[in-house]
């Protein structure tokens, strides 16, 4: 599931860093 | 739980909502009653007024030299689209051209309205992490846990941003027409009608922010989504919300009569809009050629 949902999991892992939407 | 704890955690998702949603109900409602001063929002309420509007969409600050000429008084006493007159939309279009920069104009609207539910994504996924437990519960259920809340929170929130003859977008900067959205091309025109059906009930429920934080942790900490690994954990948590949200509805509405009963049945309802939802998005993709869905997105609805 996680590497089906790469950007979801990397917003819920990243507490601070922002993600590039 | 002690009354005190429930207490303590309605305080801390009130915050933990003030956090990270930029635009309150408190702030809409007062935007949309006019009695945000001066700042009045910009109207779109047809092509034209959509395409002097467009680059102002997803800004936070419209400059306001541009801003002011077209915005509706303040002393109209409130934003509504009654005030605007019959609106043509797409429909007095006859030139072939006319029709193209339309149909272009109205992808790119599209495509901006993805960008803010994007953000709207991360903004709720900060929320989540907030919720007391969530970051403890096995990450594959996290993402599960987002990936079929999350549309269901974002029309929550959408709610407080609108009342029965349009709603506030770009952060509360402007106000878009029902009509006018219901003026746009299938399948664009079906999009938005479901929500305003749906949020002007859920508005005569009068909840507040401070409500309004523990209904959207209550959805998210659904046990029943499909796939997930460890119910039990999820459960638990949601049970302790719930029971933070009972106490703040009785303290917080002491005269409205089975307030809590009634807010739950509206989860039922919020899952037929998004099933609703997903379908429109798969026909545009067939439909629209140019149109490409956002890679967050497309993740969240891939086999939602």
């Amino acid at each position: 599931l996680k590497e089906k949902h790469k950007i979801l999991h990397q917003l819920l892992q990243n507490s601070t860093s922002p993600v590039d939407l | 739980p002690e009354a005190a704890d429930l207490r303590a955690l309605a305080r801390h998702l009130y915050e933990a909502y003030l956090k990270y949603f930029p635009l309150t109900k408190a702030k809409a409602r007062a935007i949309l009653s006019g009695k945000n001063g001066d700042n009045a929002p910009f109207v779109i309420h047809d092509m034209k007024s959509l395409m002097e509007g467009e680059q102002f969409i997803n800004c936070r600050q419209i400059p306001i030299q541009e801003h002011q000429p077209q915005t509706l008084s303040a002393g109209l006493g409130g934003v509504t689209g009654v005030h605007l007159g019959p609106d043509c939309g797409i429909l007095g279009m006859t030139n072939i051209s006319e029709q193209g920069s339309a149909d272009a104009l109205e992808l790119r609207f599209f495509h901006s309205c993805q960008s803010r539910s994007a953000e709207g994504v991360r903004e709720v996924t900060e929320f989540a992490k907030s919720i007391p437990g969530f970051i403890n519960l096995d990450l594959n259920d996290q993402v599960t846990l987002l990936k079929y809340g999350v549309i269901e929170v974002l029309i929550i929130m959408m709610a407080p941003l609108m009342n029965k003859d349009g709603t506030l977008i770009s952060y509360g900067q402007i106000f878009m027409t029902r009509e006018f959205l219901k003026s746009l091309r299938k399948p664009f025109c079906q999009m938005m009608e479901p929500k305003f059906e749906f949020s002007v009930k859920f508005n005569t429920l009068e909840l507040d922010d401070s409500d309004m934080a523990l209904f959207l942790a209550v959805i998210i900490l659904s046990g029943d989504r499909p796939g997930l690994l460890n119910v039990k954990p999820i459960e638990q948590l949601q049970e302790t919300v719930l029971h933070s949200l009972e106490l703040q509805l009785k303290l917080n509405h002491p005269d409205s009569v089975q307030l809590f009963a009634k807010l739950l049945q509206k989860m039922t309802d919020l899952r037929q809009i998004v099933t609703d939802h997903v379908h429109l998005i798969q026909l545009l993709k067939k439909t629209e050629v140019d149109m490409c869905l956002h890679p967050l997105l497309q993740e969240i609805m891939k086999d939602l």
